[in-house]
């Protein structure tokens, strides 16, 4: 430090700032967390810690749209076939990949990691559950069910996101015919079909390395389609945890219909790694695109005047992908 | 990436599931 030119002096002062508040910062969370396992030791209930409006928006202002599709470039680089095998292992150890399931398991096969990420599995790999009414769309990790109330809907225990912020108004305004005679007491009273029914709810999480294709849980008559075009903030169960209405930040694909009880929604939430949803039968979808300003939204509806049932789709069927960037 | 179910069901509807379990495509979420 002492023979350090001036210039570079100058370069250093930040540095030891930088350190002291980015350790004083950790210090402060790692007291905070020693604190939250004290009182739950306590058997006191230690409500969720929720990020301040100040930290959303500090979030909500990296550019991850652009770091998502810079993501999706690199890994669309086709790799010389010598150096396939070693990529594509270390990802399936890394992700504990069982490739005996893959529909094609010869790794050579695979031009980049877009296309790995892609990959099919046997038919065989898993078979649909024909007991239960609803299954599960992908493999994932359940972060949360339960009856909707209230038109909240819990993303994980106790932290909650508005239902007409993630879904949006129930019909575009300009498809009706007339305006609406009965303004809707409620958000809810515009899902819910038939008398002595409710609303459930459940979020499954796909964690990095999970096969990304999403099937059909139940049998359906695809109608409006929604695509939200907003951040792709990571959505993993710790930030599910922290920021409250985090579904409703992320840009998402929100496909409505109705199964044989009424109202049915899938959701498809993109992520900074997966900032890219496709739907097999919406050609026309372009998610995570930079001529799309953050907030706005695009409505699209399937059902035509030749075709008044919108898209039928069985059990099980094949309905779209997360892709890469 | 995440996915979020929301639909209309009668009132007997009950989920066969535990929060923080893994489960797979195609395995039961709920039923009547």
């Amino acid at each position: 430090v002492h023979t350090a030119p001036a210039r570079s002096l100058s370069l250093l002062r930040p540095l030891p700032i930088l350190v002291a508040t980015g350790g004083g910062y950790a210090g402060y969370r790692q007291y905070e967390k020693y604190r939250e396992r004290e009182l739950e030791k306590l058997g006191l209930d230690v409500p969720p810690k929720l990020a301040g409006h100040w930290e959303v928006a500090l979030y909500k202002s990296v550019p991850t749209r652009l770091l998502s599709r810079a993501w999706g470039r690199l890994n669309q680089v086709e790799l010389p076939h010598w150096l396939r095998r070693p990529v594509y292992s270390l990802y399936i150890w890394t992700f504990g990949v069982n490739m005996k399931e893959a529909a094609v398991e010869d790794l050579h096969h695979y031009r980049n990691l877009s296309e790995f990420f892609r990959r099919r599995r046997k038919p065989q790999a898993r078979p649909v559950c024909g007991l239960h009414s609803v299954i599960s769309p992908s493999d994932g990790k359940i972060l949360n069910f339960g009856q909707v109330k209230n038109c909240e809907v819990e993303q994980v225990k106790g932290v909650t996101y508005s239902l007409e912020s993630f879904l949006g108004p129930r019909t575009p305004a300009e498809d009706l015919p007339f305006p609406p005679a009965v303004r809707h007491s409620s958000f809810r009273s515009q899902l819910v079909t038939r008398e002595g029914n409710e609303l459930y709810h459940c979020v499954i999480y796909l964690a990095p390395g999970v096969q990304v294709g999403v099937q059909l849980p139940r049998i359906w008559n695809g109608r409006p389609a929604r695509e939200y075009q907003c951040s792709l903030m990571s959505v993993n169960p710790g930030m599910a945890r922290w920021i409250k209405e985090l579904f409703c930040h992320n840009e998402r694909v929100v496909l409505t219909g109705d199964w044989k009880h009424g109202f049915f929604s899938l959701t498809a939430v993109g992520a900074t790694n997966v900032g890219s949803i496709r739907i097999y039968f919406d050609r026309d979808l372009h998610t995570n695109s930079p001529r799309y300003s953050k907030g706005s939204y695009n409505d699209f509806s399937f059902v035509t005047h030749a075709n008044k049932e919108g898209i039928p789709m069985r059990k099980g069927e094949h309905l779209g992908e997360f892709n890469l960037g | 990436s995440t996915i979020v179910l929301i639909f209309e069901a009668p009132k007997d509807f009950n989920f066969s599931l535990q929060a923080g379990q893994k489960i797979r495509f195609g395995e039961a979420l709920g039923s009547l």
